[in-house]
Protein backbone atom coordinates (compact mmCIF):
# COMPACT_ATOMS: atom_id res chain seq x y z
CA UNK A 1 0.00 0.00 0.00
CA UNK A 2 3.08 2.38 -0.32
CA UNK A 3 2.83 4.84 -3.01
CA UNK A 4 6.11 5.04 -5.10
CA UNK A 5 8.42 8.00 -4.51
CA UNK A 6 8.40 10.94 -6.56
CA UNK A 7 11.27 10.86 -9.13
CA UNK A 8 12.85 14.43 -8.87
CA UNK A 9 12.99 16.49 -12.28
CA UNK A 10 10.40 13.99 -13.76
CA UNK A 11 7.73 15.75 -15.56
CA UNK A 12 4.42 14.76 -15.36
CA UNK A 13 2.43 13.82 -18.30
CA UNK A 14 1.44 16.42 -20.90
CA UNK A 15 3.53 19.00 -19.53
CA UNK A 16 5.66 20.22 -22.47
CA UNK A 17 9.88 19.93 -21.92
CA UNK A 18 11.38 23.49 -22.09
CA UNK A 19 13.75 24.65 -22.21
CA UNK A 20 15.14 22.29 -24.01
CA UNK A 21 18.87 20.28 -23.50
CA UNK A 22 22.21 22.75 -23.42
CA UNK A 23 23.81 21.39 -26.41
CA UNK A 24 27.02 23.37 -25.18
CA UNK A 25 27.22 25.45 -22.32
CA UNK A 26 24.73 27.89 -20.37
CA UNK A 27 25.57 31.28 -20.72
CA UNK B 1 -15.20 42.16 -39.39
CA UNK B 2 -12.60 41.53 -36.63
CA UNK B 3 -10.70 38.27 -36.75
CA UNK B 4 -10.32 35.97 -33.71
CA UNK B 5 -6.69 35.24 -32.85
CA UNK B 6 -5.32 31.71 -33.30
CA UNK B 7 -5.65 29.31 -30.93
CA UNK B 8 -2.16 27.28 -30.90
CA UNK B 9 -2.78 23.59 -32.05
CA UNK B 10 0.14 22.20 -29.49
CA UNK B 11 2.81 22.91 -27.35
CA UNK B 12 5.44 20.53 -28.34
CA UNK B 13 8.65 19.72 -26.35
CA UNK B 14 11.15 21.64 -27.10
CA UNK B 15 13.61 18.89 -28.19
CA UNK B 16 10.90 17.48 -30.63
CA UNK B 17 13.03 16.11 -33.89
CA UNK B 18 10.62 18.72 -35.69
CA UNK B 19 11.12 21.50 -33.51
CA UNK B 20 14.96 20.75 -34.20
CA UNK B 21 14.44 20.73 -37.59
CA UNK B 22 12.68 24.15 -37.04
CA UNK B 23 15.38 25.54 -35.10
CA UNK B 24 18.22 24.08 -37.49
CA UNK B 25 15.88 26.08 -39.75
CA UNK B 26 16.92 29.31 -37.88
CA UNK B 27 20.62 29.32 -37.46
CA UNK B 28 21.09 28.66 -41.12
CA UNK B 29 18.88 31.82 -41.57
CA UNK B 30 20.39 33.74 -39.40
CA UNK B 31 24.18 33.28 -40.35
CA UNK B 32 22.99 33.50 -44.06
CA UNK B 33 21.58 36.99 -42.96
CA UNK B 34 24.59 37.95 -41.07
CA UNK B 35 27.67 39.88 -43.30
CA UNK B 36 30.00 40.72 -40.82
CA UNK B 37 31.46 38.54 -37.23
CA UNK B 38 31.00 35.44 -36.53
CA UNK B 39 28.24 32.59 -37.32
CA UNK B 40 26.57 31.01 -34.42
CA UNK B 41 25.86 27.68 -33.50
CA UNK B 42 22.13 26.68 -31.34
CA UNK B 43 22.86 26.48 -27.93
CA UNK B 44 19.69 25.52 -26.63
CA UNK B 45 15.62 26.10 -27.66
CA UNK B 46 13.50 28.10 -24.68
CA UNK B 47 10.12 28.20 -25.84
CA UNK B 48 8.16 26.45 -28.55
CA UNK B 49 3.99 26.93 -29.58
CA UNK B 50 2.78 25.86 -32.91
CA UNK B 51 -0.07 27.59 -34.84
CA UNK B 52 -2.36 26.30 -37.15
CA UNK B 53 -2.06 28.31 -40.38
CA UNK B 54 -4.70 28.82 -43.31
CA UNK B 55 -4.55 27.21 -45.90
CA UNK B 56 -2.30 25.56 -44.96
CA UNK B 57 0.37 24.57 -42.46
CA UNK B 58 1.76 25.32 -39.50
CA UNK B 59 3.61 28.63 -37.84
CA UNK B 60 6.32 27.24 -34.91
CA UNK B 61 6.80 30.04 -33.13
CA UNK B 62 10.38 30.00 -31.16
CA UNK B 63 12.66 31.00 -29.12
CA UNK B 64 16.02 29.97 -28.83
CA UNK B 65 19.55 30.46 -27.83
CA UNK B 66 22.96 30.41 -29.68
CA UNK B 67 26.73 30.70 -28.93
CA UNK B 68 28.94 33.19 -31.07
CA UNK B 69 31.62 29.80 -32.75
CA UNK B 70 35.40 31.15 -34.40
CA UNK B 71 34.54 30.74 -37.94
CA UNK B 72 33.94 34.01 -39.36
CA UNK B 73 30.71 34.36 -41.51
CA UNK B 74 32.97 34.96 -44.44
CA UNK B 75 34.84 31.86 -43.62
CA UNK B 76 33.49 28.77 -46.02
CA UNK B 77 34.17 26.09 -43.25
CA UNK B 78 30.92 23.92 -42.41
CA UNK B 79 29.04 25.28 -39.54
CA UNK B 80 29.16 22.04 -37.78
CA UNK B 81 32.74 22.09 -38.21
CA UNK B 82 32.99 25.59 -35.99
CA UNK B 83 33.71 25.20 -32.52
CA UNK B 84 32.12 27.75 -30.28
CA UNK B 85 33.65 30.52 -28.23
CA UNK B 86 34.23 29.37 -25.02
CA UNK B 87 33.77 31.26 -21.24
CA UNK B 88 37.35 32.02 -21.25
CA UNK B 89 37.26 33.60 -24.38
CA UNK B 90 34.15 35.56 -23.28
CA UNK B 91 31.92 34.00 -24.89
CA UNK B 92 28.61 35.49 -27.00
CA UNK B 93 25.16 34.94 -26.35
CA UNK B 94 22.25 35.58 -29.13
CA UNK B 95 19.07 35.40 -28.00
CA UNK B 96 16.22 35.27 -30.96
CA UNK B 97 12.75 35.05 -31.83
CA UNK B 98 11.63 33.44 -35.36
CA UNK B 99 8.73 31.95 -36.60
CA UNK B 100 8.74 29.19 -38.96
CA UNK B 101 6.41 27.83 -41.52
CA UNK B 102 6.62 24.37 -41.98
CA UNK B 103 4.36 22.97 -44.52
CA UNK B 104 4.76 20.04 -47.03
CA UNK B 105 7.80 18.73 -44.72
CA UNK B 106 9.48 21.94 -45.29
CA UNK B 107 10.80 24.68 -42.85
CA UNK B 108 10.77 28.31 -44.22
CA UNK B 109 11.52 31.19 -41.78
CA UNK B 110 9.09 33.91 -41.61
CA UNK B 111 10.37 35.79 -39.55
CA UNK B 112 13.68 36.06 -36.99
CA UNK B 113 14.87 38.60 -34.63
CA UNK B 114 17.99 38.54 -32.63
CA UNK B 115 20.17 39.95 -30.17
CA UNK B 116 23.40 38.95 -29.27
CA UNK B 117 24.92 39.81 -25.67
CA UNK B 118 28.82 39.16 -24.34
CA UNK B 119 28.98 36.87 -21.25
CA UNK B 120 28.83 39.17 -18.20
CA UNK B 121 32.47 39.96 -16.72
CA UNK B 122 31.30 38.70 -13.59
CA UNK B 123 30.91 35.35 -15.25
CA UNK B 124 34.33 35.27 -16.97
CA UNK B 125 35.98 35.79 -13.88
CA UNK B 126 34.27 33.30 -12.08
CA UNK B 127 35.67 30.76 -14.26
CA UNK B 128 38.77 32.24 -15.49
CA UNK B 129 40.23 35.50 -12.79
CA UNK B 130 43.11 36.07 -15.27
CA UNK B 131 41.24 36.23 -18.79
CA UNK B 132 41.20 38.98 -21.35
CA UNK B 133 37.61 40.07 -21.70
CA UNK B 134 35.92 41.51 -24.82
CA UNK B 135 37.25 45.55 -25.31
CA UNK B 136 35.54 47.86 -28.23
CA UNK B 137 36.01 47.39 -31.63
CA UNK B 138 37.07 51.74 -31.40
CA UNK B 139 39.63 51.28 -28.32
CA UNK B 140 42.47 53.19 -29.41
CA UNK B 141 44.41 50.14 -28.10
CA UNK B 142 42.58 47.88 -30.16
CA UNK B 143 42.74 49.99 -33.42
CA UNK B 144 46.51 50.83 -32.79
CA UNK B 145 46.79 46.43 -32.48
CA UNK B 146 45.57 46.38 -35.53
CA UNK B 147 47.23 48.19 -37.77
CA UNK B 148 50.64 46.82 -35.83
CA UNK B 149 49.34 43.59 -36.68
CA UNK B 150 48.77 44.46 -40.50
CA UNK B 151 51.62 45.67 -40.79
CA UNK B 152 53.71 43.61 -39.30
CA UNK B 153 51.73 40.77 -41.68
CA UNK B 154 52.33 43.29 -44.80
CA UNK B 155 55.73 43.36 -44.09
CA UNK B 156 56.92 39.35 -44.03
CA UNK B 157 54.08 39.22 -47.17
CA UNK B 158 55.00 41.67 -50.10
CA UNK B 159 53.60 40.05 -52.93
CA UNK B 160 50.39 41.62 -52.50
CA UNK B 161 48.86 44.73 -51.38
CA UNK B 162 45.99 43.79 -48.61
CA UNK B 163 43.33 45.85 -47.71
CA UNK B 164 41.40 45.48 -43.73
CA UNK B 165 38.11 44.68 -44.49
CA UNK B 166 36.69 44.55 -40.72
CA UNK B 167 37.91 44.77 -37.48
CA UNK B 168 35.79 41.50 -35.75
CA UNK B 169 36.90 40.76 -32.07
CA UNK B 170 39.38 42.28 -29.80
CA UNK B 171 40.47 41.56 -26.05
CA UNK B 172 41.93 42.98 -23.22
CA UNK B 173 44.29 41.58 -20.87
CA UNK B 174 43.66 42.45 -17.55
CA UNK B 175 47.11 41.40 -16.13
CA UNK B 176 50.19 42.21 -18.57
CA UNK B 177 49.42 45.13 -21.03
CA UNK B 178 48.51 43.27 -23.77
CA UNK B 179 45.99 43.67 -26.38
CA UNK B 180 44.54 40.20 -29.30
CA UNK B 181 42.92 41.04 -31.99
CA UNK B 182 40.67 39.46 -34.85
CA UNK B 183 40.52 41.12 -38.29
CA UNK B 184 39.88 40.03 -42.03
CA UNK B 185 41.71 41.58 -44.88
CA UNK B 186 41.38 40.80 -48.46
CA UNK B 187 43.83 40.75 -51.40
CA UNK B 188 43.58 43.21 -54.04
CA UNK B 189 44.58 43.72 -57.51
CA UNK B 190 46.63 46.54 -56.73
CA UNK B 191 50.74 45.43 -57.20
CA UNK B 192 52.90 44.49 -53.47
CA UNK B 193 53.03 48.25 -53.29
CA UNK B 194 49.98 49.19 -53.80
CA UNK B 195 48.68 51.73 -55.95
CA UNK B 196 49.04 56.09 -55.58
CA UNK B 197 45.50 55.91 -54.56
CA UNK B 198 44.63 53.33 -51.88
CA UNK B 199 40.65 53.33 -52.78
CA UNK B 200 41.29 52.67 -56.64
CA UNK B 201 42.48 48.97 -55.27
CA UNK B 202 39.86 46.10 -55.36
CA UNK B 203 39.32 43.58 -52.94
CA UNK B 204 39.71 40.01 -54.92
CA UNK B 205 36.56 38.12 -55.00
CA UNK B 206 35.65 35.40 -52.21
CA UNK B 207 39.25 35.90 -51.06
CA UNK B 208 39.74 36.92 -47.31
CA UNK B 209 42.38 36.49 -44.41
CA UNK B 210 41.59 35.66 -41.27
CA UNK B 211 44.07 37.12 -39.38
CA UNK B 212 45.12 37.49 -35.07
CA UNK B 213 47.14 39.57 -33.38
CA UNK B 214 48.78 40.07 -30.48
CA UNK B 215 50.45 43.47 -29.39
CA UNK B 216 52.60 43.17 -25.84
CA UNK B 217 53.66 46.30 -24.40
CA UNK B 218 57.16 45.52 -23.21
CA UNK B 219 60.77 47.59 -22.10
CA UNK B 220 59.31 50.76 -23.59
CA UNK B 221 58.37 48.74 -26.98
CA UNK B 222 56.24 46.32 -27.81
CA UNK B 223 56.30 43.04 -29.51
CA UNK B 224 53.73 42.01 -32.19
CA UNK B 225 52.56 38.43 -33.31
CA UNK B 226 50.34 38.05 -35.54
CA UNK B 227 48.89 34.82 -38.10
CA UNK B 228 46.52 34.99 -40.84
CA UNK B 229 44.93 32.01 -43.05
CA UNK B 230 44.16 33.02 -46.25
CA UNK B 231 41.12 31.34 -47.56
CA UNK B 232 41.96 30.15 -51.03
CA UNK B 233 38.61 29.87 -53.62
CA UNK B 234 37.74 26.85 -54.78
CA UNK B 235 39.51 25.65 -58.26
CA UNK B 236 37.12 23.92 -60.77
CA UNK B 237 37.38 20.56 -61.17
CA UNK B 238 39.98 19.74 -64.44
CA UNK B 239 37.37 18.59 -67.39
CA UNK B 240 38.38 14.83 -69.09
CA UNK B 241 39.47 15.97 -71.89
CA UNK B 242 42.21 18.39 -70.66
CA UNK B 243 45.70 17.61 -71.28
CA UNK B 244 47.46 19.87 -68.74
CA UNK B 245 47.31 18.62 -65.27
CA UNK B 246 45.67 21.09 -62.76
CA UNK B 247 45.30 21.59 -59.06
CA UNK B 248 43.43 19.88 -56.96
CA UNK B 249 39.50 20.97 -56.77
CA UNK B 250 39.96 21.96 -53.12
CA UNK B 251 43.09 23.52 -52.06
CA UNK B 252 43.81 24.34 -48.40
CA UNK B 253 43.66 27.26 -46.57
CA UNK B 254 46.93 28.77 -46.61
CA UNK B 255 48.14 29.84 -42.99
CA UNK B 256 50.76 32.74 -42.68
CA UNK B 257 52.69 33.89 -40.12
CA UNK B 258 54.62 36.54 -38.76
CA UNK B 259 56.55 37.23 -35.08
CA UNK B 260 56.70 36.89 -32.29
CA UNK B 261 59.16 39.71 -32.78
CA UNK B 262 58.91 41.37 -36.26
CA UNK B 263 58.60 45.31 -35.23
Amino acid sequence: GLAAPAVPGAAAPGVPLCPGRIRHFKV
Amino acid sequence: ARSHPLLPLRDPDCDDPDVELAAMEITQHVNSQLQSGYKYRLNQIDKVRVYPRRPAGEVYVMEVDMLETTCHVMDKTPLENCTVRQLAEHAVEGDCEASVLKMDGQYKVLNVKCESNPDSAEDVRKVCPQCSLLAPLNDTRVVHAVEASLAAFISQNQSTFYKLLEVSRAQISPIQPSVYVEFVIAPTDCGPKGADDPSSCHPLTDQYGFCKGTVTKKDGGEDVAVSCTISVPLVPAPQPDEAVPTPAAAEPDVAIAAGPDVA
